[in-house]
Protein backbone atom coordinates (compact mmCIF):
# COMPACT_ATOMS: atom_id res chain seq x y z
CA UNK A 1 0.00 0.00 0.00
CA UNK A 2 1.02 3.65 -0.48
CA UNK A 3 2.51 5.99 2.27
CA UNK A 4 -0.18 8.36 1.48
CA UNK A 5 -2.87 6.77 3.58
CA UNK A 6 -0.68 6.30 6.54
CA UNK A 7 0.43 10.09 5.52
CA UNK A 8 -3.11 11.58 6.16
CA UNK A 9 -2.11 15.00 5.97
CA UNK A 10 -3.71 18.11 3.79
CA UNK B 1 -4.54 14.22 14.49
CA UNK B 2 -2.99 16.58 17.13
CA UNK B 3 -3.29 20.36 18.30
CA UNK B 4 -0.44 21.61 15.64
CA UNK B 5 -1.60 19.49 13.02
CA UNK B 6 -5.28 20.96 12.63
CA UNK B 7 -3.61 24.69 14.06
CA UNK B 8 -2.00 24.35 10.56
CA UNK B 9 -5.11 23.21 8.91
CA UNK B 10 -7.14 26.12 10.49
CA UNK B 11 -4.12 28.78 9.87
CA UNK B 12 -3.89 27.38 6.49
CA UNK B 13 -7.86 27.84 5.92
CA UNK B 14 -7.90 31.21 6.75
CA UNK B 15 -5.63 32.33 4.61
CA UNK B 16 -7.38 31.07 1.80
CA UNK B 17 -10.05 33.03 3.34
CA UNK B 18 -8.44 36.10 3.67
CA UNK B 19 -6.96 36.24 0.47
CA UNK B 20 -10.75 35.37 -0.75
CA UNK B 21 -12.40 37.95 1.14
CA UNK B 22 -9.84 40.55 0.30
CA UNK B 23 -10.46 39.83 -3.37
CA UNK B 24 -14.49 40.40 -2.98
CA UNK B 25 -15.01 43.03 -0.82
CA UNK B 26 -12.65 45.44 -2.20
CA UNK B 27 -13.26 44.15 -5.92
CA UNK B 28 -9.55 44.31 -5.87
CA UNK B 29 -6.19 41.70 -6.32
CA UNK B 30 -3.66 44.11 -6.36
CA UNK B 31 -0.61 43.42 -4.88
CA UNK B 32 -1.37 39.71 -5.13
CA UNK B 33 0.98 37.50 -6.91
CA UNK B 34 -1.25 35.90 -9.78
CA UNK B 35 1.81 32.82 -10.15
CA UNK B 36 2.05 31.90 -6.80
CA UNK B 37 -2.18 31.31 -6.58
CA UNK B 38 -0.98 29.30 -10.34
CA UNK B 39 1.38 27.23 -8.25
CA UNK B 40 -0.92 26.75 -5.13
CA UNK B 41 -3.99 25.73 -7.49
CA UNK B 42 -1.12 23.24 -9.13
CA UNK B 43 -0.21 22.15 -6.14
CA UNK B 44 -3.76 20.90 -4.70
CA UNK B 45 -4.36 19.66 -8.28
CA UNK B 46 -1.09 17.43 -7.97
CA UNK B 47 -1.38 16.26 -4.24
CA UNK B 48 -5.47 15.63 -4.40
CA UNK B 49 -4.95 13.03 -6.71
CA UNK B 50 -5.65 10.51 -4.05
CA UNK B 51 -8.99 12.13 -3.69
CA UNK B 52 -10.90 9.32 -4.85
CA UNK B 53 -8.84 6.30 -4.37
CA UNK B 54 -7.75 6.96 -0.87
CA UNK B 55 -10.05 7.68 2.04
CA UNK B 56 -8.86 8.45 4.51
CA UNK B 57 -11.35 10.73 6.86
CA UNK B 58 -14.17 12.88 6.09
CA UNK B 59 -12.21 15.72 7.65
CA UNK B 60 -9.52 15.01 5.46
CA UNK B 61 -11.96 14.67 1.96
CA UNK B 62 -14.05 17.97 2.88
CA UNK B 63 -10.75 20.11 3.83
CA UNK B 64 -9.15 18.82 0.11
CA UNK B 65 -12.45 19.58 -1.49
CA UNK B 66 -12.48 23.17 -0.02
CA UNK B 67 -8.38 23.70 -0.42
CA UNK B 68 -9.07 22.78 -4.82
CA UNK B 69 -11.99 24.99 -5.02
CA UNK B 70 -11.08 27.84 -2.71
CA UNK B 71 -7.43 27.85 -5.35
CA UNK B 72 -9.76 27.84 -8.24
CA UNK B 73 -12.34 30.20 -7.35
CA UNK B 74 -9.04 32.93 -6.32
CA UNK B 75 -8.02 31.75 -10.57
CA UNK B 76 -10.92 32.89 -11.44
CA UNK B 77 -11.65 36.17 -9.39
CA UNK B 78 -8.03 37.10 -10.53
CA UNK B 79 -7.89 36.00 -14.12
CA UNK B 80 -11.26 36.32 -14.90
CA UNK B 81 -13.84 38.43 -12.66
CA UNK B 82 -11.32 41.39 -11.06
CA UNK B 83 -8.45 40.92 -14.11
CA UNK B 84 -8.73 44.66 -14.67
CA UNK B 85 -6.70 44.96 -11.43
CA UNK B 86 -4.28 42.18 -11.66
CA UNK B 87 -1.09 44.07 -11.23
CA UNK B 88 0.87 41.64 -13.91
CA UNK B 89 3.38 44.30 -14.14
CA UNK B 90 4.64 43.32 -10.90
CA UNK B 91 4.08 39.73 -11.09
CA UNK B 92 7.06 38.50 -13.45
CA UNK B 93 8.42 35.68 -11.53
CA UNK B 94 8.91 32.96 -14.46
CA UNK B 95 7.50 29.83 -13.20
CA UNK B 96 9.03 27.52 -15.09
CA UNK B 97 12.07 27.93 -12.86
CA UNK B 98 9.99 26.76 -9.89
CA UNK B 99 7.42 24.03 -11.93
CA UNK B 100 10.51 22.36 -13.60
CA UNK B 101 13.14 21.75 -10.69
CA UNK B 102 10.06 20.66 -8.14
CA UNK B 103 8.98 18.17 -11.30
CA UNK B 104 12.64 17.24 -12.10
CA UNK B 105 13.68 16.51 -8.24
CA UNK B 106 10.30 14.61 -7.72
CA UNK B 107 11.43 12.23 -10.59
CA UNK B 108 14.38 11.21 -8.61
CA UNK B 109 13.48 11.53 -4.91
CA UNK B 110 10.49 10.24 -4.21
CA UNK B 111 8.55 7.77 -1.88
CA UNK B 112 7.62 5.25 -4.96
CA UNK B 113 8.19 5.53 -8.52
CA UNK B 114 4.26 5.47 -9.46
CA UNK B 115 2.18 8.05 -10.95
CA UNK B 116 0.11 9.30 -7.39
CA UNK B 117 3.51 9.09 -5.21
CA UNK B 118 5.28 11.26 -7.81
CA UNK B 119 2.81 13.83 -8.59
CA UNK B 120 2.38 13.89 -4.51
CA UNK B 121 5.81 14.55 -4.28
CA UNK B 122 5.74 17.04 -6.51
CA UNK B 123 3.20 18.95 -4.86
CA UNK B 124 5.17 19.01 -1.89
CA UNK B 125 8.18 20.56 -3.94
CA UNK B 126 6.10 22.95 -5.44
CA UNK B 127 4.43 23.93 -2.50
CA UNK B 128 7.52 24.61 -0.87
CA UNK B 129 8.33 27.45 -2.96
CA UNK B 130 5.05 28.33 -4.45
CA UNK B 131 5.04 31.43 -2.32
CA UNK B 132 8.19 32.95 -4.16
CA UNK B 133 6.62 34.63 -6.68
CA UNK B 134 4.37 36.56 -4.30
CA UNK B 135 7.36 37.37 -2.19
CA UNK B 136 9.09 38.69 -5.11
CA UNK B 137 6.13 41.25 -5.93
CA UNK B 138 6.23 42.63 -2.24
CA UNK B 139 9.86 43.27 -2.73
CA UNK B 140 9.55 44.80 -6.15
CA UNK B 141 6.86 47.18 -5.04
CA UNK B 142 8.83 47.44 -1.71
CA UNK B 143 5.31 47.40 0.34
CA UNK B 144 2.57 45.21 1.26
CA UNK B 145 -1.19 45.97 2.37
CA UNK B 146 -1.84 44.72 6.10
CA UNK B 147 -4.52 42.58 4.92
CA UNK B 148 -2.04 41.06 2.13
CA UNK B 149 0.24 40.86 5.41
CA UNK B 150 -2.29 39.11 7.12
CA UNK B 151 -3.05 36.21 5.01
CA UNK B 152 0.94 36.00 4.29
CA UNK B 153 1.38 35.39 7.82
CA UNK B 154 -1.44 33.08 8.18
CA UNK B 155 -0.50 31.10 5.07
CA UNK B 156 3.28 30.78 6.50
CA UNK B 157 2.06 29.71 10.15
CA UNK B 158 0.30 26.94 8.62
CA UNK B 159 3.66 25.17 7.49
CA UNK B 160 5.42 25.73 10.79
CA UNK B 161 2.66 24.33 12.66
CA UNK B 162 3.07 21.71 10.21
CA UNK B 163 6.87 21.42 11.26
CA UNK B 164 6.09 21.23 14.98
CA UNK B 165 3.48 18.60 14.50
CA UNK B 166 5.66 16.27 12.83
CA UNK B 167 8.01 16.86 15.47
CA UNK B 168 5.19 16.02 18.07
CA UNK B 169 4.54 12.92 15.28
CA UNK B 170 7.85 11.21 15.54
CA UNK B 171 8.34 11.14 19.55
CA UNK B 172 4.35 10.60 19.86
CA UNK B 173 4.06 7.44 16.71
CA UNK B 174 7.53 7.47 15.11
CA UNK B 175 6.33 8.96 12.00
CA UNK B 176 7.98 10.80 9.66
CA UNK B 177 8.04 11.77 6.26
CA UNK B 178 11.40 12.88 5.44
CA UNK B 179 9.89 14.61 2.32
CA UNK B 180 7.26 16.67 3.82
CA UNK B 181 9.65 17.55 6.67
CA UNK B 182 12.40 19.07 4.66
CA UNK B 183 10.36 20.77 2.23
CA UNK B 184 8.31 21.59 4.93
CA UNK B 185 11.64 23.34 6.84
CA UNK B 186 12.14 25.35 3.29
CA UNK B 187 8.98 26.27 2.84
CA UNK B 188 8.94 27.82 6.22
CA UNK B 189 12.49 29.00 6.05
CA UNK B 190 11.40 31.24 3.13
CA UNK B 191 8.85 33.33 5.49
CA UNK B 192 11.42 34.15 8.44
CA UNK B 193 12.22 37.43 7.23
CA UNK B 194 8.30 38.37 6.40
CA UNK B 195 7.52 36.92 9.65
CA UNK B 196 10.34 39.01 11.04
CA UNK B 197 8.65 42.13 9.21
CA UNK B 198 5.28 41.45 10.24
CA UNK B 199 6.08 41.44 13.60
CA UNK B 200 8.06 44.15 14.09
CA UNK B 201 5.71 46.75 12.06
CA UNK B 202 2.43 45.20 11.11
CA UNK B 203 1.39 43.71 14.34
CA UNK B 204 2.43 47.51 15.65
CA UNK B 205 0.04 49.18 13.39
CA UNK B 206 2.54 50.28 10.41
CA UNK B 207 2.01 49.22 6.98
CA UNK B 208 4.57 46.62 6.10
CA UNK B 209 7.30 48.36 4.13
CA UNK B 210 10.64 47.26 3.21
CA UNK B 211 13.88 48.75 3.87
CA UNK B 212 15.15 50.95 1.06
Amino acid sequence: NNHLLVHDEL
Amino acid sequence: MNIFRLGGDLAHLLAIIILLLKIWTTRSCAGISGKSQILFALTFTARYLDLFTNFVSVYNSVMKVVYLAAAYATLYLMYVKFKATYDHNHDTFRLEFLILPAAGLALIINHEFSIIEVMWTFSIYLEAVAILPQLFMVSKTGEAESITSHYLFALGSYRALYIVNWVYRYYSEGFYDMIATLAGVVQTVLYCDFFYLYITKVLKGKKLQLPA
